[in-house]
């Protein structure tokens, strides 16, 4: 019986550690494909202008970004070298990475949310390895909850 | 009943062997990605595409582009928030995202 | 008073890195002198979500 509830813990913490890599596995097959998404959207864009737009009006990776009702007041002391900034809030504020913002631009195609139509789920196949499209078409519907022991 | 939990065991053990092999694999994968040469210039979003992730027209967007390394501390003083940026490796570039 | 630390500068870190922050800030009451009680409804709009 003893032997029998250890090996219970060690299902139960085992179960706990595969979810959490699934979680882990989906966010860094989301990252890929909106990145390779966003890179060909650009690409082609330039293609088109025939030309790099101004640098003025592009951000590159990476940053973050800070937003904030216009009301906001916000004090801010910048080091001279800008090495060192610091920013006094008197409103609430939302802070977002990089990758946030691109799975707002729809760059994920949808599988952050488990909507993903069946056009958009053929091209984010396509943007990865064999091992990881049975994950991909998982993610089209929802998060992963399996592990998939051969690329089929 | 402990020779199916010894079977169940031993196959959760694969799965998470398996899923670590894949997470290595994936962040090997996008470490090249990123730093590849034309994808590092190819690599941007451009300042509607802040402006559109933002549906109330009511918000100010700062973008802050710092390198490696830096550290964000955000804290609660007495009144409203505090957030400092301390960078080691350059200086850090921080700017409004643009209205049009 | 809380702090929370955050190490930024590298793409792709993990996705719930500022989760934390931002449930601490919108959390607040922001019933700060400058706006009396601050009106909630006028705070700032969640994001648009996909």
């Amino acid at each position: 019986a003893q032997e029998c509830q250890n090996l219970e813990v060690e299902r139960q913490r085992r179960l706990e550690r595969i979810k959490q890599k699934q979680g882990q596995l989906q966010e860094l097959i989301l990252q890929q494909i909106a990145f390779k998404r966003l890179v060909q959207r650009n690409r082609a864009a330039e293609q088109h202008a025939g030309r790099a737009p101004p640098p003025n009006s592009v951000i590159n990776l990476p940053f973050i970004i800070v937003n904030t009702s216009k009301r906001t007041v916000i004090d801010c002391s910048i080091s001279n070298d800008k090495f060192e900034y610091l920013f006094n809030f008197d409103n609430m504020f939302e802070i977002h990475d990089d990758i946030e913002v691109l799975k707002r631009m729809g760059m994920a195609c949808g599988l952050e949310a488990g909507r993903c139509s069946p056009e958009d789920l053929k091209e984010a196949r396509a943007l990865v390895p064999k091992a990881l499209e049975p994950y991909v078409t998982e993610m089209a519907t929802g998060p992963i909850t399996n592990v998939y022991m051969t690329g089929a | 009943f402990y020779q199916d939990l010894q079977k169940e065991v031993s196959e959760l053990t694969e799965a998470e062997e398996k899923l670590d092999e894949l997470i290595t694999k994936c962040n090997l994968q996008l470490k090249l990605l990123t730093e590849d040469t034309q994808n590092k210039k190819l690599g941007y979003v451009m300042c509607q595409d802040l402006r559109r992730s933002f549906d109330s027209p009511d918000q100010l967007v700062i973008v802050i582009r710092a390198p490696a390394e830096t550290q964000m501390q955000v804290s609660e003083p007495s009144e409203g928030y505090q957030v400092s940026l301390k960078s080691t490796q350059g200086p850090i570039d921080v700017f409004l995202c643009p209205e049009n | 008073r809380t702090r929370i630390l955050v190490s930024i500068g590298e793409s792709f870190g993990t996705s719930d890195k500022f989760q934390k922050i931002n449930a601490m800030v919108n959390s607040r009451d922001w019933s700060l002198k400058r706006y009396g009680c601050f009106d909630r409804n006028s705070a700032s709009k969640p994001l648009k979500r996909l």
